[in-house]
């Protein structure tokens, strides 16, 4: 379903290039359970921004489902990731002058869904969450692991074939953290694929599939 | 030296009130090491930003170093806040149009320390963080650990007298966790008090004092 081959990412800055990627091949299945670890500025987020089309291979070749996306232009990108990944940011990315019901919804709202509907399925999630009474709180109204939880409902309303998980527990206490990966695994095991990038080892060793990273290279890639 | 009596910091949001804080008392002594945990929610941010003097609390009285400073106006606050307290925030903060290296320089360019000294000391602190390389780097150039990593070192820089860090190591990986970690406890065991809140045990039991929150109110207090 997902292949990189050769994949690089190099970031000039004042003419002198970082290599956030070098030389990375990764195949992923469909159903697949993945989690990236590796120390802080390994390239983590940059494999996942590049997986989700956020951001595009300076080398090297994208296949998603037997189709080069690597290559594709913004919209096409746009069109693609829509309907096909959720992404759950390492810094949330919220919208400031929305509810956290709103920002639920958001993707609902984007997709056309009614509203009745729409407002059943937030109301759903935000439960699942343990935010129900915070539904109407914008992010600043909000604490750290509560922005976290509403991210982590948006990037799972559309019900995606893939959701990129970028440090989905890091403000969270263990039993929110819990509650979370809880979520997300019972969403993979009804098929959908779940990469998971976390520096706590004890979320990413519940992976099926544990893959390190280090100075943008990927150095093990254990399956269980 | 700090000194919390009562307070209580209740939010409205919507005509619903949300009880943040909740009849606090704590007393905290020049050169403490504390940590403070809790769920998600319990209100340790919202602690941490009334003793910082960065919201005021609705009830109760707050003294440091005998003075009443809950109910000084935005200014008084800012003069005592500025040269007393060094505060690394949840989400860092950092400003988005400065490097690094600016980022890390800005309390000392506010306090007027002249260009070499500055230059020098900003240097020292980014080299202790294991950024030097990334000194030209802004913000959306660096990784999230990376950012944490700038926050703490302009957090230090000014060598205040009390350092609130909210969740210092949540994007960390174990190791940049420990040197962060053991940059702190060297500023305390030079005299600096240290008030962490975290997630994270591990990080939370090295400390000399332990408080645990629940709903608003501090549910444990242990001393080593
Ligand atoms: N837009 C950018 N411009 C320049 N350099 C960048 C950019 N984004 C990332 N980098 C650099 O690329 C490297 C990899 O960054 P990345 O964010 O992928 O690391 P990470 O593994 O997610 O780290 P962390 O665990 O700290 O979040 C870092 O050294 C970072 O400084
Ligand atoms: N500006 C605000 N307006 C309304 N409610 C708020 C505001 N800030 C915080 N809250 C609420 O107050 C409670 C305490 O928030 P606080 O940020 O202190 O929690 P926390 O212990 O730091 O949580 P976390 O571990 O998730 O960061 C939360 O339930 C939150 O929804
Ligand atoms: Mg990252
Ligand atoms: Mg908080």
């Amino acid at each position: 379903m997902i292949a990189l081959e050769g994949v690089g990412r190099t970031f000039t800055v004042g003419g002198s290039p970082v290599h956030a990627l070098v030389d990375v091949a990764l195949a992923v299945r469909a159903g697949d359970y993945l989690s990236i670890m590796g120390p802080s500025g390994s390239g983590k987020s940059t494999l996942l921004n590049v997986l989700g089309l956020l951001d595009r291979p300076n080398a090297g070749r994208y296949l998603l489902d037997g189709r080069e996306v690597g290559t594709l232009n913004d919209t096409e990108q746009a069109a693609v990731r829509l309907h096909q990944f959720g992404f759950v940011f390492q810094f949330f990315h919220l919208v400031p002058r929305m509810t956290a019901a709103q920002n639920v919804g958001l993707p609902l709202t984007l997709a056309g869904v009614p509203a009745p509907q729409r407002q059943e399925r937030v109301a759903q999630a935000l439960a699942a969450c343990g935010l129900a009474d915070r539904a109407g709180h914008r992010p600043d109204q909000l604490s750290g692991g509560q922005r976290q939880r509403v991210a982590i409902a948006r990037a799972t309303i559309m019900n995606p074939q893939v959701i990129l998980a970028d440090e989905p527990t890091g403000n969270l206490d263990r039993a929110s953290g819990e509650q979370v990966v809880g979520i997300l695994e019972d969403l993979n095991r009804r098929g959908m694929t779940l990469i998971v990038v976390t520096h706590d080892p004890a979320v990413g060793e519940r992976a099926q599939r544990r893959i390190h990273m280090d100075d943008g290279r990927i150095s093990a890639d254990h399956a269980r």
